[in-house]
């Protein structure tokens, strides 16, 4: 039996929002652990990673390891019938070869449930290797999907160019330039405002706008996002969940021709 | 200009 119970069950829509536009399919890989999940996008250029702990379920029960392939696009159908506030909890038997979610209302007066069918997905599954960054940025996740949505009109590649002072956004096109610069800041009243930069080492990196523009997509699930780069390695994006796991995006550079 | 590797260039 495996059964996970969310109060705040507007992570899990959320959660949604933030891949379906870049998988089509997933498994949701579940252990006494929690919920784990790793797909590539179609092009295998970029990668998601999402961890939810069990711990920060209101109530979780997994008795054997089980994995639900599903089709995204039907779960979003699923979770968009979620009221914000409601409860959400899935659940499948051992073997099942469905998926039930329920949505509690807050006062309990309306209770509904959703079956879906599972699928077997074949979906490879790459080891990433716990890596020391050259650099990491910690800035407010709003400011971030402005960058990138602003930056997106100029071209189709972005430069992110990283030093101690600060970090450089730059992008080139048909209309022209545009550069957009952070400085580190000065002092920290609040952090999730904040822009803090780590360095060992400036690194300049080059990166698809498109791909950046689909890992905004999580801005609701934190007001920090972290991104973390090293020269010929991918990008790390990183948004925590708030008491629960975090969702973590890799995208591979652009090169030189 | 610029190429796109895959991501299994970096990760098996």
């Amino acid at each position: 039996m495996f059964e996970a119970r969310l109060l705040r069950g507007s992570i899990l829509k959320k959660v949604l929002e933030a891949i379906k536009d870049l998988l089509t399919q997933a498994t949701f890989d579940c252990d006494d652990s929690g919920i784990q999940l790793q797909a590539m996008d179609n092009s295998h250029v970029s990668l998601v990673s999402l961890q939810l702990r069990a711990d920060g379920f209101d109530k979780y029960r997994c008795d054997r390891n089980i994995s639900m392939g599903m089709n995204l696009n039907s779960v979003a159908k699923i979770l968009k019938c979620a009221g914000d506030k409601d409860t959400v909890t899935m659940k499948a038997q051992d073997n099942a070869d469905t998926v039930t979610f329920v949505f509690e209302s807050p006062n309990q007066e309306k209770v509904s449930d959703y079956e879906m069918k599972l699928m077997n997905l074949d979906l490879e599954h790459l080891g990433i290797p716990e890596t020391e960054y050259s650099c990491t940025i910690r800035m407010p996740s709003a400011e971030f999907a402005r960058i990138c949505r602003d930056l997106s009109q100029f071209g189709d590649s972005m430069v992110i160019a990283c030093t101690k002072e600060g970090v450089k956004f730059s992008a080139t096109g048909e209309i022209g330039s545009a550069n957009i610069k952070l400085a580190q800041t000065a002092s920290v009243d609040k952090e999730e405002e904040a822009v803090i930069i780590e360095m060992d080492e400036p690194v300049t990196l080059t990166f698809a706008c498109q791909y950046l523009n689909y890992f905004t997509k999580a801005t609701s699930l934190s007001p920090q996002v972290q991104l973390s780069m090293s020269a010929d390695v991918p990008l790390v994006v990183e948004y925590r969940i708030q008491d629960i796991g975090h969702i973590r995006y890799y995208l591979a550079p652009k090169i030189e021709d | 200009c610029c190429i796109q590797p895959i991501l299994h260039q970096y990760y098996i």
